[in-house]
């Protein structure tokens, strides 16, 4: 069979200096888990988007990542999520952006487009739309966690460094590190 | 930002990719993830892809489509779509970040211009998961 699965979990400024053997073997054993979760469905004969949907469970639930429970925080200090999934065999694809209750971004995805004529939904809208649908939502404070809100406050007080001290420019050190860039 | 494509027994191909966007982002700014073609993108005929990265130059370049593209129109694999796409447009436009992408055959493809990109892959049961370049 040629069944076959492959994830990301984010990339940026990750190298073995900035990684502690604790945090590596957390993100590996999660990344196994995610990668088993979808097999174990393929595997069953479940369809590629079941296991697309599964996988994704996986690592929006887990803190190590920046999607669902790990999601990073926004100026205003919220967590706000986006998500979009494709079938490649109906070429049908839905999304949603800008969502803040639900806890599984990816599921309201696939909802908005089996479940709706429209592509993407977003905010409060694609909220509602999901509650239809029996999705399950949150209370935003499922998704804070303390390492994401302390980047945000280490991004905010470097912001008022640098416009302390040199307004003209800003530094791009580790802006792309995964939930680490900055708007 | 996590994203998985995914080959089932029936040849059919699929891509979901979800986020949480940039920290401290303002103004209702989104990114590419729910974008499909830059983020998101499948099609039997070609690839399945995710990605993640700066996402307004994953918008812009519109990457998840363009390897697509290229596979469709070049008649290019995977592996090398992506690494066009990732490796060599991305980077001359300064665009940083990675994919991951799957055909219709299994292979896959997981090109990244950054220093890591949390990655794995299954097939015939064995897992492969690497986070640096």
């Amino acid at each position: 069979s040629k069944i076959t699965l492959a994830i990301h979990g984010g990339a940026g400024t990750i190298t073995r200096e900035n990684m502690t053997p604790e945090k590596e073997k957390a993100y590996r054993e999660k990344l196994n888990e995610a990668l088993q979760v979808g097999y174990d469905v393929l595997k069953k004969g479940g369809t590629s988007m079941d296991a697309v949907e599964a996988t994704i469970h996986v690592m929006e639930n887990s803190p190590l990542f920046n999607a669902g429970k790990g999601a990073v925080f926004t100026n205003e200090g919220k967590n706000e999520m986006d998500a979009a999934m494709m079938d490649g065999e109906t070429l049908q694809a839905g999304a949603v952006a800008s969502v803040t209750t639900i806890k599984n971004p990816i599921s309201a995805a696939r909802a908005v487009m089996e479940k709706s004529p429209h592509v993407m939904m977003i905010g409060d809208g694609a909220e509602a739309f999901a509650k239809t649908q029996g999705i399950e939502l949150v209370d935003p404070s499922y998704f804070h966690t303390e390492t994401r809100y302390n980047q945000l406050q280490q991004i905010i007080d470097k912001e008022k460094t640098q416009l302390d001290h040199d307004g003209g420019s800003s530094s791009n050190e580790n802006i792309f590190t995964e939930g680490n860039k900055f708007g | 930002t996590v994203g998985c494509v995914a080959l089932d027994a029936y040849g059919n191909l699929a891509a979901g990719t979800s986020t949480g966007g940039m920290t401290n982002k303002r103004f209702g700014r989104v990114g590419d993830a729910p974008i499909i073609g830059a983020g998101t993108y499948a099609d039997n005929n070609t690839c399945a892809v995710s990605a993640t990265g700066h996402g307004e130059y994953f918008i812009r370049n519109v990457v998840a489509y363009d390897i697509a593209a290229l596979m469709k129109y070049k008649n290019l694999s995977v592996k090398k779509a992506a690494e066009e796409v990732v490796m060599k447009k991305l980077v001359d436009r300064g665009g940083e970040g990675g994919v991951i992408a799957l055909d219709k055959n299994g292979n896959v493809a997981m090109p990244f211009n950054s220093a890591g990109m949390y990655r794995g892959y299954i097939k015939n049961g064995k897992p492969v998961v690497a986070i640096y370049r």
